[in-house]
């Protein structure tokens, strides 16, 4: 499994936060494999990446990680 | 654009709101004029009205508050999530809640948010309107910091909105011009509201249909300046002459004031201010362009008018003495704008004064240094000056008719 330094893990714990916050990611508890909360969470990315017409990737790139980082508002941009 | 699932709304046209605190970041009628600002722009292109109260439980209950408040969703701190608000609904639905640790502010600067942005985004939501993933759009996530000057919605925004619930009865094309670039005066202070009475807000009028332009029995309310242009009320209607367009334009009280409803009995604009008096029974609002003052509205006697003068039927205000001539019946009054004073020795006979008036004025306007008085569908002008009877007229002359 990919070793995550520190900024990644920090951004990463952003980026979660903010998908479950707004594209209604729930990372699955149960879940023993973290590679399937990664695709689930890439998957939402890049819902993400469409919504607001970035590069859809999948990834965490800086550019969405940017985008995230923006003032918004609190309202989800998908309902599940 | 977007709905919320089953694209609930407010299934009805007057939709009340209620400020329930202020952020200390604005004077609190820059926050007020934000949110009324804020409201005009879905008024403008749905059949909706906004009314204020200033007590109980409202539809849209705006409120201030930081990280925890009551909700699921709290609140993180400077940055980041700035505000939210709930689909239209009973109890917490239709509510905007707004991050006081952001800085709010009525300018479009760097160093904070804009309130008037960021509260008609919020609206949308109160209204029944999800983000929207067209950029530019109000209803696109991001926060924006654009110019707000005559700032206008997106088409996503209309198309999302009209498609909940349609255009307005009667739809503004154009904005009111914006101010001239005088030094701007301060707002008339709101004098004390008398604590046992509640301010209350217009009600709205039965809505007769709309009489033909060129019809030779027109009658008007009440007409006035604004701006460099002439508006004449009748009922809710009002036909909005400008140099600025050629054609009469076409709209509703409520689309320009959602707050105020039709009926006025008078009308007239203190240039020097940028301020237009709406008159209604024994009530009056003053206004700037689209913004209705704080404190308002008032009642007549607080102009000096006797308790005996339950209503007026016309006023106009002459540009060039800074007086204002208010007409009751066969009389009219003197004010003084200058000193904000009934003038001595009024009311005085109308006929005795003004040569050739020996009617009732219905409505009254100055313009190229002539008065205009409105009599049933006759307006008779007048030399500001001498005062004299210079020709009658069709009271729709000015509709090229």
């Amino acid at each position: 499994l990919p070793v995550i330094p520190e900024k990644e893990k920090e951004d990463m714990q952003f980026a979660q936060k903010y998908l479950e916050n707004f594209y209604d990611f729930k990372e699955e508890k149960s879940s023993l494999f973290k590679s399937k909360d990664l695709n689930l969470m890439s998957e939402k990315i890049r819902e993400m990446q469409s919504f607001f017409g970035l590069e859809v990737t999948g990834q965490l790139n800086s550019q969405t990680l940017n985008m995230m980082k923006q003032p918004r508002c609190g309202i989800p941009d998908v309902r599940s | 654009y977007s709905t919320f699932p089953l694209s609930p709304k407010w299934n009805k046209e007057d939709v009340t709101y209620r400020i329930l605190n202020y952020t200390p970041d604005m004077l609190q009628e820059d926050v007020e004029e934000a949110i009324a600002k804020a409201f005009q722009l879905w008024s403008s292109v749905t059949p909706l009205r906004f009314i204020r109260l200033y007590s109980g439980e409202a539809d849209i209950m705006i409120s201030f508050a930081s990280g925890f408040h009551g909700d699921f969703y709290s609140f993180d701190g400077p940055g980041g999530t700035l505000a939210h608000a709930y689909h239209p609904g009973k109890g917490i639905g239709g509510d905007a809640h707004f991050d006081e640790d952001e800085n709010w502010t009525k300018f479009t600067t760097y160093s904070g948010f804009n309130l008037f942005l960021v509260a008609a985004h919020e609206l949308g939501h109160s209204l029944g309107l999800g983000h929207s993933n067209v950029f530019g759009a109000l209803m696109y996530p991001v926060y924006m910091g654009k110019d707000t000057r005559d700032y206008r919605l997106h088409q996503d925004d209309i198309d999302g909105i009209q498609s909940l619930y349609g255009p307005p009865k009667e739809s503004p094309t154009k904005a009111f011009p914006p101010q001239e670039p005088t030094e701007r005066t301060t707002t008339v202070a709101p004098s004390e509201m008398p604590p046992h009475e509640e301010p209350t807000e217009m009600t709205p009028t039965k809505l007769p249909a709309r009489p033909e332009d060129c019809d030779p029995h027109l009658t008007f309310d009440a007409i006035t300046t604004l701006r460099g242009e002439i508006l004449f009320f009748k009922d809710n209607y009002v036909w909005r002459k400008s140099p600025y367009f050629t054609d009469i334009e076409h709209d509703t009280i409520s689309s320009f004031w959602p707050s105020l409803a039709g009926g006025f009995d008078a009308a007239y604009e203190v240039d020097k201010k940028d301020q237009v008096m709406f008159f209604k029974d024994d009530q009056y609002w003053a206004v700037n362009g689209y913004n209705i003052q704080l404190g308002f509205p008032k009642p007549i006697q607080s102009l000096g008018f006797p308790r005996n003068v339950r209503k007026i039927d016309a006023a106009v205000h002459d540009q060039s003495t800074k007086k204002t001539y208010f007409f009751v019946g066969h009389r009219y009054w003197s004010f003084n704008e200058n000193t904000q004073s009934m003038e001595r020795g009024y009311p005085r006979k109308i006929a005795a004064d003004f040569h050739g008036i020996y009617h009732v004025v219905d409505a009254a306007l100055q313009k190229n240094g002539h008065f205009y008085f409105f009599h049933g569908s006759k307006q008779y002008e007048v030399d500001a000056k001498t005062k004299k009877l210079v020709r009658i007229m069709k009271s729709n002359s000015w509709f090229d008719c």
